[in-house]
């Protein structure tokens, strides 16, 4: 026996389980890029006889120009204008309230791009296996290391790549993260240190990039360590381009990093049947 | 010629946060989507 309340979208209520659920979906997002709440679609509570309540939250959410590794905080993010090709996501999102405090228990994810803007002469999103488009990033990071002094960056995983058809061929506008590097010869590894420097570099151009903007991150916070201490080995930093390899990607070919699409431990029954057909859309 | 005349605002709806909105229908108006903050 359950009360179910509905109230309304844009009540007190609904925004702060909302933003739980924003923040905790950006937190098990590992990459590609902070997304933010655009819309709160419905909300039901149920309400248990012992008065504990249970969120049935939809929400639209939007890509931001912020990458997850990004110390940036969600709100100086700003949302990807429909014009570069919008990413979004739509999720349901279930949350209990424990002692007062929210609590993401589930949740069911799509993401796709908006197609239904797409013009002549707007930038299209390409597959991140797009080897042309890769041939781009690379050339763009060689003149960005170029440029910089006793440090070899490569490349942690390439975030976006979209072009647009223009006189003279396809025009890319690439972005992607960087790492500081070890490298030997010709090869660079990826230096395996929390510590190593990581940025975000967006180049465009078109077979050559006339332009290459790297924007370093700040430092992550390490922990003080005793110098008699052990310390467990970092973990393994990722490989040059994240590859992806589950078999949606596989057969669809990969736009976008998507949201996480499932989580559901418990399972739940609280989430839609409608987004499980739906997350076969890319 | 059309004139533009001003039309009463709707009365909101009462908010359906407790167990009488699954029997009034008044509380039974939709209440979602919410705002869109930045485009639909």
């Amino acid at each position: 026996q359950h009360n179910v309340l509905r109230p309304l979208c844009d009540s007190p209520k609904a925004e702060e389980a909302a933003l739980v659920a924003q923040d905790y979906l950006n937190g098990q997002h590992t990459h590609g890029y902070k997304y933010a709440l655009n819309r709160i679609e419905d909300i039901k509570v149920q309400v248990e006889p012992n008065g504990q309540e249970t969120y049935v939250l939809e929400i639209d959410l939007l890509e931001t120009n912020c990458h997850v590794l990004d110390p940036t905080p969600l709100a100086n993010c700003s949302v990807r204008p429909k014009l570069l090709t919008a990413v979004e996501g739509d999720c349901d999102v279930v949350l209990k309230r424990v002692g007062g405090v929210l609590t993401v228990t589930a949740f069911k994810c799509k993401t796709e791009e908006s197609t239904e803007d797409l013009c002549v002469g707007c930038s299209t999103l390409l597959p991140l296996n797009d080897t042309a488009a890769l041939d781009f990033v690379q050339a763009s990071l060689a003149i960005f290391n170029n440029n910089t002094v006793n440090v070899t960056y490569t490349i942690l995983e390439v975030g976006r790549m979209s072009s647009q058809l223009v006189s003279g061929g396809p025009q890319y506008l690439v972005e992607y993260v960087v790492v500081e590097a070890n490298c030997t010869n010709d090869a660079c590894m990826p230096l395996n240190d929390p510590m190593a420097q990581r940025g975000i570099c967006t180049a465009k151009g078109f077979k050559i990039a006339h332009s290459v903007d790297c924007k370093m991150f700040a430092a992550p916070m390490m922990p003080a360590v005793d110098a008699n201490s052990t310390v467990a080995a970092a973990p393994a930093v990722p490989p040059a381009v994240h590859v992806h390899t589950d078999s949606l990607s596989r057969r669809h070919g990969l736009k976008h990093h998507k949201l996480t699409s499932l989580h559901d431990p418990q399972q739940s029954g609280l989430l839609s049947a409608e987004s499980a057909e739906s997350a076969e859309i890319v | 010629i059309m004139f533009k005349r001003d039309i009463a605002a709707a009365a909101a709806p009462a908010v359906a946060d407790s167990p009488a909105a699954l029997t009034d229908p008044i509380l039974l108006v939709p209440v979602c989507p919410g705002r869109v903050r930045f485009f639909s």
